[in-house]
C-alpha cells in the first residue's frame, strides 16, 4: 500500500527556449504570472 | 464545461511516468499539488504542443469509456481544451480503476516546450474542473493507499533521487522531526507562514501570511513589496524582467528563513539561486498578490508530506 513514483529532473521549457534563442521572444509574447494559477484575475 | 487555472511555468523540471488504458499508454506528467485534474494530449489534438508530445488514443484501450463533457483549462497565456473520459490509470504500482481524465484537443503554444506531456493534479477535489474526481481521491476510495497521504522529495540532482510516495512517508528522504502544519484552506495545500527573516530581521510576511505548497510552481512567489525586499537584501537586480544576481556572489548571500508553526525553515543561497544560460537568477518571484507560493525552490530543501486524512502539511529537512 505504499508506492513510489520516481521523478526525472529534465530540461525546463526556459532552458529549451534559451538554447534555441527563443526565450526572449516567448517571454514577451507569453508573459507569465505564477499567481494566475490560483487567481484568474491575474490572467 | 469546467475550468481550472493551471501552470505554464517555464522553469518546471520534474516529471514522472504514468500509464493510461489497457494495454497501457505511457505519459510524462507533472505531479502538481496546485491543481486537481489529470489530463494528457489526445490523438484528436493537432496543435504543435500536442504534436511534440505523446498522445492518448482511446480506440487502442479496451477499458476506455467516454464521458462526453468538455474540459477547458486556463493557463496564464492560453488554454487547454478537451473532453473527459474514463480509463484505468496506473501510477507506480497502483492501478486506479475508472479514473476520469482530460484528453486535450487543443493546447496553448507554450506547452510545446515543456518536457511533460500532461499534468496530474494532487490538490483537493473542490478545485477540480468539471467535478472530475482527482487521482488521489480515487486511490483513497479504492483502498489502494494504507494512509491517506502522499509525500514529495525533490532532489537537486538531475539524474535521480526525486520521488513521489503515495500512501506513506519515506524516512530515507528527511532528517530530524516533521513539523505538522494544519491547512488554513482545504482547496489548495494552503498554510499560514508567520514571517520571513534574513539575519534575524523580518523582511516579509510581517504578522503572518498565507502560502500554498505547490510542486507545480518552480519558484517561491510572493507579494511585490515582499519579494522586492528579499531580492534587495540578497543583492538581486532587475534585468529584462528577470531578478538576476552575480554568480560570483552566491557564497556571500544570506540565508532566508521562513517561520512556520514556530519552526524555522531556512534556505541557503545555494537553494534560492538558479543558474541558467543567461546567468544566475533569484528564486524569489513577484506574484502581485498577497498570497505566497512555496514552489520547488522551497520543496527541494524540505521534504513535503500532504496529509489528506488530517488536512495538514508536514515539512522536514530533506536528506
Amino acid at each position: 500500500c505504499l508506492v513510489q513514483v520516481p521523478l526525472e529532473k529534465g530540461k525546463t521549457a526556459r532552458e529549451i527556449l534559451e538554447e534555441q534563442g527563443l526565450w526572449e521572444e516567448y517571454r514577451l509574447k507569453y508573459p507569465y504570472n505564477p499567481m494566475v494559477k490560483f487567481d484568474n484575475s491575474f490572467a | 464545461v469546467g475550468t481550472q487555472s493551471m501552470t505554464n511555468d517555464a522553469d518546471l523540471a520534474y516529471f514522472g511516468i504514468i500509464s493510461i488504458g489497457t494495454p497501457p499508454q505511457s505519459f510524462k506528467v507533472v505531479f502538481d499539488t496546485g491543481s486537481s485534474n489529470l489530463w494528457v494530449p489526445s490523438i484528436y489534438c493537432s496543435s504543435p504542443a500536442c504534436n511534440n508530445h505523446d498522445k492518448f488514443n482511446p480506440s487502442l484501450s479496451s477499458t476506455y469509456r467516454q464521458n462526453g463533457a468538455s474540459l477547458r483549462i486556463q493557463y496564464g497565456t492560453g488554454s487547454m481544451i478537451g473532453f473527459l473520459g474514463y480509463d484505468t490509470v496506473t501510477v507506480g504500482g497502483f492501478a486506479v480503476q475508472n479514473q476520469i481524465f482530460g484528453l486535450s484537443t487543443s493546447e496553448a503554444p507554450f506547452m510545446q516546450y515543456m518536457r511533460a506531456d500532461g499534468i496530474l493534479g494532487l490538490a483537493y477535489p473542490r478545485l477540480s474542473a468539471s467535478g472530475a474526481t482527482p487521482v488521489f481521491d480515487n486511490m483513497m476510495k479504492q483502498g489502494l493507499v494504507s494512509q491517506d497521504l502522499f509525500s514529495v522529495y525533490l532532489s537537486s540532482n538531475s539524474n535521480s533521487g526525486s520521488v513521489v510516495t503515495f500512501g506513506g512517508i519515506d524516512p530515507n528522504h528527511y532528517s530530524g522531526s516533521i513539523t505538522w502544519i494544519p491547512l488554513s484552506s482545504e482547496l489548495y495545500w494552503q498554510i499560514t507562514v508567520d514571517s520571513v527573516t534574513v539575519n534575524g530581521q523580518v523582511v516579509a510576511c510581517n504578522g503572518g501570511c498565507q502560502a500554498i505548497v505547490d510542486t507545480g510552481t518552480s519558484l517561491i512567489v510572493g507579494p511585490q513589496s515582499s519579494i522586492s525586499n528579499i531580492n534587495q537584501v540578497v543583492g538581486a537586480y532587475s534585468q529584462n524582467g528577470n531578478d538576476m544576481v552575480s554568480c560570483n556572489n552566491i557564497g556571500q548571500m544570506p540565508d532566508v528563513t521562513f517561520h512556520i508553526q514556530g519552526q524555522e525553515f531556512t534556505l541557503p543561497s545555494s537553494a534560492y539561486i538558479r543558474q541558467s544560460y543567461y546567468g544566475c537568477h533569484s528564486g524569489f518571484g513577484n506574484g502581485g498578490s498577497s498570497l505566497w507560493i512555496l514552489g520547488d525552490v522551497f520543496i527541494r530543501q524540505y521534504y513535503s508530506i500532504f496529509d489528506r486524512g488530517q488536512n495538514r502539511v508536514g515539512l522536514a529537512r530533506a536528506a
